[in-house]
């Protein structure tokens, strides 16, 4: 089914 | 020098135990103003917030900044040295080697103590962007954790779906297909209240085994509050009364 994201995908490194 | 003392030492307990499945070692900040740590999975696709206030505490003092890298299996194994009722203090010194955790009980007169080695973690921060979540869903935590728990034997997957009307959890898997609908219900129990903020609806997919990691921190707190928005990972949201929060993010399933 769907594909899993990682988080990094959607946060940026700080 | 850092020392917090905590009164209901079983909620620093509840807390590990509702963390250690997800990460190993972890960096926690201390700053005069309280405890905090952010860490993710090895994998990358769940991250854990927790954020303490010192005036829960019954004592707290941090002079500087610190961070204590610490092994979140190894503090476990400490914790259970704690009786539930036992009241915990945490100390560090500067350029600290080890956390000192102090276990005591005023009633029996038992005190233990730890001294747990520090260890040097290179972690990375992520930046989570303020967002405004297009749908905020309250529910009984229990309940929650029972919808997740049982979903997971029927599919590895569950989609959330909110509206104004409900919220609806979703499978699809080889034993079938269905949902569980949760409309919005301000009864005047309050246990059973769920309670939908849904300004624009949302339709995500979720891995439900991170989910049901997740629901061990449903024994710090009587609501989870899922914040959704079609664009960002979920969070899943335990508040812990007069002391903080405690937060899991978790990136979605996207199809192709």
């Amino acid at each position: 089914k769907g594909v899993q994201k990682s988080l990094g995908t959607f946060f940026k490194k700080s | 020098m850092f020392e917090a003392k905590l009164t209901e030492g079983l909620i620093l307990k509840k807390i590990v135990e509702s963390i250690k499945d997800i990460v190993t070692d972890v960096n926690i900040d201390i700053s005069p103003s309280g405890i905090s740590l952010q860490a993710m999975d090895s994998s990358h696709v769940a991250l854990v917030s927790l954020n303490l206030s010192m005036d829960g505490f019954e004592h707290y003092r941090a002079d500087t900044n610190m961070v204590l890298g610490v092994s979140i299996a190894n503090l476990a194994k400490v914790m259970k040295l704690a009786d539930n009722n036992d009241q915990i203090t945490l100390q560090a010194d500067q350029e600290a080697t080890h956390l000192k955790i102090i276990f005591e009980n005023p009633k029996t007169e038992r005190t233990t103590e730890f001294n747990l080695n520090l260890i040097t973690i290179d972690s990375e921060h992520l930046a989570i962007p303020e967002t405004e979540y297009s749908s905020v869903v309250t529910i009984n935590s229990g309940e929650f954790s029972k919808i997740c728990k049982e979903l997971f034997s029927l599919s590895e997957t569950v989609q959330i779906t909110t509206n104004t009307d409900y919220v609806q959890f979703s499978v699809e898997g080889e034993v079938g297909s269905g949902q569980v609908r949760l409309g919005h219900n301000d009864s005047e129990k309050k246990e059973d209240q769920t309670i939908l903020e849904v300004s624009e609806s949302v339709q995500q997919q979720f891995a439900i085994r991170y989910l049901n990691m997740f629901n061990k921190a449903s024994t710090l707190s009587s609501f989870t509050r899922l914040c959704l928005h079609q664009e960002q990972p979920l969070v899943v949201e335990f508040k812990i009364d007069n002391l903080g929060v405690l937060k899991y993010f978790l990136a979605p399933k996207i199809s192709d």
